[in-house]
């Protein structure tokens, strides 16, 4: 199964994982 | 036949210019067509491409043995072999039986409610300081800018935002999100309560009410008051303002797919309000890594709940996509969502598969980040 998300925000808004990275739930995805 | 193979003469003659330019139009006409119709292409229909053995793939019947999946896992197991029998699952997909909330193995009665397991309180620290949390655990598959409206499932794959969002015919992305927002504005005024607390949805969603500017008249004396009506009405613009993508915005995607052994509950990644969930019945195909490098437009064709709706920056929009072994998704908050149903028909044809979509509006169901949405289920 897979979670998508697609959403509006600033430009300058920047994620702060990697590609392929072990992620838990509550952890931060993004900042702005 | 051989004599008159033989013998008779070959005689060339031109063909008429008319009959010529006609033929030339007909293959013109031909490819215009084809052409025209590509373009045409109906967003709820999705192409299956890829290499032979998806072509093989795509002809099992994925969902039926995705349903008698679920069934044989809500079998009551024995008491006895429930320790030694999620021990095993356990080991094999890696799953850390510390943090559930009810370690004793022994009151799970079958696998469906072993995958189900919830988490001890405290298990997922939320950080409450980023803009968006993980809804989930899971493995970051890809994450990025939209570029215009297609979405990148891998390097040099993308898929179609609007037929993965569901949008009418030729319509854009923006104006999916212009129509989601402008289908159920929410009055400003209005409370929502979550987990029995009230709140204003402008204070869920961050908005600075103080900013609002506040507008004078003068009354019948010459005295300056509050221009209400003046107000309510700039109230009424900036919320409408709020809904359109604004200046200076992007849109992201990011993609988090939940192996075999994850906890498989999912929760919001923010402070937002889900305002239409549109439910689409496709296929049930593996999302494994190794597929979605293997079949285009895997996302549009397989069975998802599209959670559209806002938040502090605009528009806001959260996907649970089933797969093989977990066809079930649950909405805690929408008891009438029933996915994997046999009733969904599909028609197949020429590498073409319908789907059918349905929508239904949320009334503006308030989501504080980290709370629990739902979660999928075996089969």
């Amino acid at each position: 199964s897979t979670v998508v998300l697609v959403f509006e925000a600033p430009e300058n808004f920047q994620f702060t994982i990697e590609p392929g990275q072990y992620v838990k739930m509550g952890q931060p995805l993004g900042v702005i | 036949v051989r004599k008159a193979w033989e013998d008779t003469p070959i005689k060339w003659s031109p063909i008429p210019i008319g009959l010529g330019l006609a033929f030339i139009a007909f293959l013109q006409y031909s490819k215009i067509m084809k052409r025209e119709s590509e373009k045409d292409h109906d967003p709820s229909k999705a192409l299956i491409v890829g290499p032979w053995h998806v072509h093989v793939i795509s002809e099992l019947p994925l969902k039926t043995i995705s349903r008698l999946w679920g069934a044989f896992n809500s079998i009551t197991l024995p008491v006895w072999f429930r320790v030694p029998g999620f021990k095993l699952y356990s080991w094999i997909f890696g799953c850390n039986l510390e943090e559930m909330k009810d370690p004793d193995l022994t009151h799970y009665k079958n696998l469906s409610e072993f995958f189900y397991r919830e988490l001890k309180d405290g298990a997922r620290p939320i950080n409450f300081d980023a803009a968006l949390v993980s809804p989930s655990d899971g493995r970051v598959f890809h994450f990025g800018l939209v570029d215009g409206s297609r979405v990148e499932q891998i390097k040099g794959m993308s898929y179609s935002l609007n037929q993965f969002l569901g949008s009418q015919k030729a319509s854009e992305t923006a104006e999916i999100i212009k129509a989601t927002h402008s289908a159920n504005i929410v009055d400003e005024e209005e409370f929502a309560e979550v987990n029995g607390i009230s709140y204003t949805l402008d204070s869920l969603l961050g908005y600075d009410k103080e900013s609002t500017i506040e507008h004078k008249k003068q009354d019948s004396q010459g005295n300056i008051v509050p221009d209400i009506e003046a107000d309510q009405k700039s109230k009424k613009s900036d919320y409408r303002d709020e809904l359109q993508m604004r200046p200076g915005n992007a849109l992201f995607f990011c993609v988090i797919y939940l192996a075999p052994g994850d906890y498989h509950r999912f929760h919001s990644p923010t402070n937002w309000v889900a305002e239409t969930r549109r439910h689409f019945s496709g296929e049930l195909y593996s999302v494994s890594p190794w597929m979605v490098k293997q079949l285009q437009d895997l996302f549009v064709l397989n069975e998802r709940v599209v959670l559209l709706g806002r938040w502090r920056h605009g528009f806001f929009s959260m996907v649970p996509v089933g797969a093989t072994n977990v066809g079930s998704i649950v909405l805690n908050f929408d008891k009438e969502l029933r996915t994997n149903r046999r009733e969904d028909v599909h028609h197949r044809g020429q590498g073409e598969l319908v789907y059918s979509g349905a929508s239904r509006l949320l009334n503006g169901q308030p989501l504080q980040v980290g709370e629990e949405m739902g979660g999928f289920k075996l089969g």
